[in-house]
């Protein structure tokens, strides 16, 4: 048996639409300790990471291991027809070829419960090395989408550089060049307004806007982002999703061929 | 020439 119940059933909703633009299936593993699901977009450029922890749900049992195989699309189309504020469980019996949403509004006047095909998918999973990253860049959600945004319109690569002085991200195409540079923060009202760069070399790496594009549909998620980088290796772009776990996106860096 | 990676070239199968 497998339930799990989540009071803030907006995080779920959100955790479907950053993912639902990147992927069209995956698998959702559950086990006592929660959910996780790891998955590749169909070119294999990008790798996407999420993690539930069971203590962040206001129930969660977990009987034995389950792998929930889910057309995303089905789910996300599920998750539309629950209220921002309802709340959420999610059930299935062992070896079940289905799970039950079930959407409670929060004064239980009204039980909506849907019940979705699971599928058999054989995904590979891939294992991420430990990394200690040469620039840890921490910065608003909101600005981030929108320096992507605002460069995807120059070309189909955006170049992040990181520096001492700061972030730059840059864009060439046939219009022009856009260059957008952050500095650190020097103080800052609200914590979620800061931007914060602890580096311990300098890196410039490009990546393909297409996918930060799909990456920043996460911005609902949290207040900020953080991007890590070291020098020929995949960038993370990762949101807290409350304080029960996470979405990381990782993304192959466009090179020299 | 700037050449989109896999992810692949980076991490291991499990």
């Amino acid at each position: 048996m497998f339930e799990a119940r989540l009071v803030q059933g907006n995080l779920l909703k959100k955790v479907l639409e950053s993912l639902k633009d990147l992927l069209t299936e995956a698998s959702w593993d559950c086990a006592d300790t929660g959910i996780q699901l790891q998955a590749m977009d169909n070119s294999h450029v990008s790798l996407v990471s999420v993690q539930l922890r069971a203590d962040g749900f206001d129930k969660f049992r977990c009987d034995r291991q389950l792998s929930m195989g889910m057309n995303l699309t089905s789910m996300s189309k599920i998750l539309r027809c629950a209220a921002n504020d309802d709340i959420i469980t999610i059930k299935a019996q062992d070896q079940a070829d289905n799970v039950t949403f079930v959407f409670e509004s929060p004064n239980q006047e009204k039980v909506a419960d849907y019940e979705m095909k699971l599928m058999n998918l054989d995904q590979e999973h891939l294992g991420i090395p430990e990394t200690d990253y040469a620039a840890v860049i921490k910065l608003p959600a909101a600005e981030f989408q929108r320096i992507i945004k605002d460069l995807s319109q120059f070309g189909e690569s955006v170049v992040i550089s990181c520096t001492k002085e700061g972030v730059k991200f840059s864009a060439a195409g046939d219009i022009g060049v856009g260059n957008i540079k952050l500095a650190q923060t020097a103080s800052v009202d609200k914590e979620e307004e800061a931007v914060t760069i602890e580096m311990q070399e300098p890196v410039t790496l490009t990546f393909a806007c297409r996918y930060l594009n799909m990456f920043t549909k996460a911005t609902c998620l949290a207040p900020q982002v953080t991007l890590s980088m070291s020098p020929e290796v995949p960038l993370v772009v990762e949101y807290k999703i409350g304080d029960m776990g996470h979405v990381r996106y990782y993304l192959a860096p466009k090179i020299e061929d | 020439k700037v050449k989109q990676a896999s992810i692949m070239n980076f991490f291991q199968k499990k």
